[in-house]
């Protein structure tokens, strides 16, 4: 076995490449893992066993570039990293385990991850022993190349601590991985702040948002005051967003006014209307309308597809942006503003040089956290100079585009999962 | 009938497993710095000695033996180093470990570092050492022996 386990490493020290700081890791973005049959523990069932390595993984995956999936069916020699639990001597490891107490697992440097079955491990959530999903993230972040961390909170630290309440990937551990792997990066379908109504403990009516990123059939709740994505995002549209295209969306639109409140989402040739009351596509709107409708017979003078939008409140007028142009359609008059459409760069203009995103915008979205209107394009986004950057400095041009910066600089850890691990 | 507690007897197994051995006296302490990287590894005469008390079928330390019998080199018991030495690098590492641990640096193998110790923990080394803990296969067969074979 030990032989074995020596040709396997030499073939397996090939996946190994320097990471972005020059330390080692894996070179490939999917890696694939298994619970290996010879190595499963007395203590919980297999299926426990194994929804609890999904979900570790999965943690990792929201905090990086990396995906996970389980393979129980390729050949050994292509799984990247091995799960099992094993007492004293175990599974052709020279390292025996000690017995209940003290070392509870390792990990191994090429992939291989062994569990101490003398330990009493638990599902989480469960108030005695040591819980089998903390120390599977922690020996997994060894697989991935971290190190012990001594700093307080953070999953890497060499000791058991019980596991909290809310046991979640801290930003230390989070910036620590990307340190190794990168930070997640990405275009998106579209973004935007959700408003919604809800009443007070004391019976008032009180208007919240939401900041929401969509990517194909995926979205994310992104949460301003803590600088990260809500705890197991991404979740697939069709479970947040009832009645919307399960294969995403181009375009978020709110009109909000004294008069009108409708949210409204676009696809394709057509639009949905959308009941933030109910929390569902509107079927039949009040006015007698059916969805989806044909953007052209909603929007006169505008056909889709189209790129993104966005609602302007100041001249009451919805943005749509389609290749290099910008149509800008009235409110007011249900019909495209006089002037329209303009090329994008004429509309709005770049501050700095060339510094501008030219045309096929992936998002225009007014961030009520910023009160600001960002135009997103691949990795990189556009601030648009407001009323208040002009009245402090007036030589800037309206609507003009600030210097790009990147997405991921600003909004941080928005990672994709495996399309298997989208559902545990 | 032993007593348990849980609808799944799951309380009396953890009385079956084998107990880890406890980190009681500094030797011990030594054992366990040395493991996860905090000094070089105990010398393998008093390893030898101490291990058979605890675990006759160790393996591991029979293709040890094997080794050193095979010409590695292993110091003299007069080519030992002045007890001064061993103290000092003991304290060097029990204050690394205290430190790192959040401890006050005694450099003494005190009682919260004893608890610390005791504490369940991952097996992968905190420190990385040059020569230690590198039993491996590849290394066994580098040796003289081999050559002569």
């Amino acid at each position: 076995k030990r032989h074995l386990a020596a040709l396997v490493t030499k073939r397996r020290r090939h996946r190994r490449d320097l990471g972005e700081a020059g330390h080692v890791a894996f070179s490939k973005n999917v890696l694939r893992w298994r619970l290996m049959g010879e190595g499963y523990s007395n203590q919980l069932s297999i299926e426990e066993q194994r929804y609890i390595f999904r979900l570790a993984f999965r943690m990792w995956s929201e905090v990086s570039p990396l995906q996970f999936m389980e393979d129980n069916g390729s050949p050994l020699e292509d799984i990247d990293i091995r799960l099992g639990f094993g007492t004293g001597r175990h599974l052709g490891c020279n390292q025996r385990f000690d017995g209940s107490g003290q070392e509870f697992a390792h990990a191994w440097f090429l992939g291989d991850i062994h569990f101490d079955d003398d330990e009493h491990f638990t599902a989480p959530n469960t108030g005695s022993g040591i819980s089998l999903l903390k120390v599977a993230v922690h020996e997994i972040g060894h697989v991935l190349g971290l190190p012990h961390i001594y700093r307080p909170g953070s999953i890497m630290q060499p000791s058991y601590l019980p596991q909290e309440a809310a046991f979640e990937m801290g930003w230390m551990d989070r910036k620590a991985i990307q340190n190794l792997y990168g930070a997640c990066k990405g275009r998106f379908s579209t973004v935007f702040d959700w408003i919604r109504r809800e009443r007070s403990p004391y019976g008032q009516v009180v208007v919240r948002f939401n900041t929401y990123f969509m990517r194909e059939g995926w979205y994310w709740l992104y949460e301003n005051r803590n600088n990260r994505t809500r705890y197991g995002d991404p979740v697939p549209l069709r479970i947040g967003w009832r009645g919307l295209p399960a294969d995403g969306v181009d375009a978020y639109v709110h009109v909000w006014s004294l008069k009108r409140d409708d949210v409204y989402f676009f696809k394709g040739t057509q639009f949905w209307k959308y009941d933030s009351d109910n929390d569902k596509v509107f079927g039949q709107d009040p006015e007698g309308h059916r969805y989806p409708r044909k953007i052209s017979e909603g929007f006169p003078g505008i056909s889709g597809p189209i790129d993104t939008a966005v609602y302007d409140r100041r001249d009451s007028c919805i943005y749509f942006f389609k290749n290099t142009l910008v149509y800008a359609f009235s409110v007011e008059s249900n019909g495209v503003a006089p002037g329209f459409p303009k090329a994008i760069q004429k509309a709005f203009p770049p501050v700095s040089g060339g510094d501008h995103p030219g045309g096929n915008i992936d998002v225009a979205y007014f961030s009520y956290a910023h009160n600001a209107v960002f135009l997103f394009k691949g990795r990189r986004f556009w601030q648009v100079v407001s009323g208040r950057d002009r009245r402090r400095r007036p030589f800037l041009p309206r609507n003009g585009l600030l210097p790009h910066k990147e997405v991921d600089r600003h909004w941080f850890d928005i990672c994709d999962v495996h399309p298997t691990a989208l559902t545990l | 009938e032993k007593l348990f507690h849980h609808r799944d007897h799951s309380d009396l197994q953890m009385f079956n497993a084998q107990q880890a051995q406890t980190i009681t006296d500094e030797y011990t302490a030594e054992l366990f710095l040395s493991r996860y990287g905090f000094m070089k590894p105990v010398r393998w005469e008093e390893t030898r000695d101490r291990y058979e008390d605890l675990d006759d079928n160790n393996d591991f330390l029979d293709d040890l033996q094997a080794s050193i019998q095979e010409g590695t080199s292993v110091p003299h018991f007069r080519d030992r180093p002045p007890p001064e030495g061993e103290n000092q690098a003991l304290t060097a590492a029990l204050k690394d470990f205290q430190r790192l641990s959040g401890l006050p640096v005694t450099g003494a193998f005190d009682d919260a570092t004893r608890e610390a110790m005791n504490k369940p923990r991952c097996g992968v080394p905190d420190k990385e050492m040059d020569s230690s803990r590198d039993y491996h296969l590849a290394k066994m067969q580098s040796g003289p022996a081999v050559t002569r074979r």
